[in-house]
């Protein structure tokens, strides 16, 4: 069943942000599925951010994804 | 706090700085004020000492740009990015770069220019993401007044370049609260619609049912219009209001939202005018009682008639033997009052009128 528009529109800003701030490699997502990858990317997002931590794009996790932020990295690379 | 690899630092602490541009939302004299004060709050806390160019190439070239603005790391218009920064190195090391898309401002309305220069600057001179949330060098945005920098962000700036060789006095913010302190005490406790809120310094922990994880917040980040300390809170359930209380202040909430005509003084409840700041305050759900916990005394509010019922205030000890003098906190269920005082948490049946346990208060927390 084709996943529905919000569903990729939450895949597409998690892929945005973890690429940014986390250092996710690009082109990893596979059609409509995180991959685990960016399961172990989110459950990083989450420890820094003292979320609980599920590997999963929960509403906390988005409602910080969306906030205002600085461009700076999270990961120092 | 975190620095970036290998502790980049600027290898002395005369630092050079240049504006290239302005943006349209500040005066010129604005910006150069906010950038000033933002290198001033890490000059007060180390021997570093901030120069301004008007040509030439400087340490921190600072710029406002929109979108793709030269350095291949693209802004995205209003909201989301705000800004960044490089750490400090040659050439492009150490420039900070602003989202000219953003309202660049001079107070609380969002975006604060001096807060986020402060914050970014912070990256020019060796700092990396705090995952500390009261910390100045947490990534994400929010607005505070007062000295910007958190123990936890100078801990971090000394550990680069040492102290303030002049001591000039700075009083920084606290460190977020760690819950699992074992000397963790509450300041106030409520429910709010099926969650519980607990208040401690400037944060508040929110516990939801299906959340094993509490989660903590910057009061002023959900509420900005209260003050950065709650004395004590409650939640009248019938009229779907959250009361909190600070010095001889109280806010109404309804859910998120401050309701209109608050803040009022504490004393319209009926408290005598001696009583400057309330410890705890619980609702009674089953009798429409609001307690008040003042010092070693309570009295006794009924929400229905608006007025504090007579014969008070009464003795906590004589009432509630067994809790101690004083509360901080006061939490209401099925039946049991929870007591919190300093570490400890007393569960108290109001029908025995006796405690039943003893735990730690940070036993809800999952510690």
């Amino acid at each position: 069943k084709p996943i529905a528009t919000e569903e990729k529109d939450k895949l597409l800003l998690a892929d945005k942000y973890l690429r940014r701030y986390y250092g996710m490699p690009a082109g990893l997502q596979g059609e409509g599925k995180a991959s685990d990858l960016m399961h172990q990317k989110i459950r990083e997002m989450q420890a820094f951010f003292r979320l609980e931590v599920t590997g999963k794009l929960d509403d906390n996790t988005l409602e910080v994804m969306e906030m205002a932020r600085c461009g700076v990295p999270d990961v120092a690379e | 706090y975190n620095h970036f690899p290998r502790d980049l630092k600027w290898k002395n602490t005369n630092v050079t700085f240049r504006i290239l541009n302005y943006t349209p939302d500040l005066k010129k004299a604005d910006v150069d004020k906010a950038v000033r004060n933002a290198f001033n709050v890490w000059s007060k806390v180390t021997p570093l000492r901030f120069k301004k160019l008007y040509e030439g190439n400087a340490d921190i070239m600072i710029s406002f740009g929109a979108k793709e603005h030269g350095d291949f790391n693209p802004f995205d218009g209003p909201e989301g990015l705000l800004a960044h920064a490089y750490p400090p190195g040659n050439g492009i090391g150490g420039d900070t770069h602003f989202d000219e898309d953003e309202t660049w401002t001079k107070d609380f309305h969002a975006f604060n220019l001096f807060l986020v220069a402060a914050h970014e600057f912070g990256h020019a001179l060796g700092m990396a993401h705090s995952s500390d949330p009261g910390s100045l060098m947490y990534p994400v945005y929010s607005y505070g007044k007062g000295y910007p920098l958190s123990e936890d962000d100078i801990k971090g700036i000394q550990s680069l370049y040492g102290e303030n060789t002049d001591h000039r006095k700075v009083k920084p913010k606290p460190d977020a609260p760690s819950k699992c302190d074992p000397e963790l005490s509450f300041d106030a406790i409520t429910e709010l619609r099926g969650e519980t809120i607990i208040f401690k310094d400037r944060f508040y922990w929110r516990l939801h049912p299906q959340m094993p994880e509490p989660e903590q917040t910057l009061i002023k980040n959900t509420w900005p219009e209260l003050p950065n300390q709650v004395d004590a809170a409650y939640e009248n359930p019938e009229k779907d209001i959250v009361i909190i209380f600070s010095g001889i202040r109280m806010w109404a909430l309804n859910g998120y939202n401050l309701v209109d005509g608050y803040p009022k003084y504490i004393h319209k409840l009926g408290l005598p005018k001696t009583v400057r700041k309330i410890d705890a305050a619980v609702n009674i759900r089953d009798t429409g009682k609001t307690l008040l916990f003042v010092d070693e005394e309570y009295w006794s509010y009924d929400e229905e008639k608006g007025t504090m019922d007579s014969g008070y205030p009464r003795s906590l000890e004589q009432d509630f033997p067994g809790i101690g003098d004083e509360v901080d906190a006061v939490a209401y269920h099925y039946g049991y009052l929870y007591f919190y005082h300093d570490h400890m948490q007393f569960e108290y049946s109001y029908s025995s009128r006796k405690v039943m346990r003893i735990m730690r208060a940070n036993s809800m927390l999952n510690c």
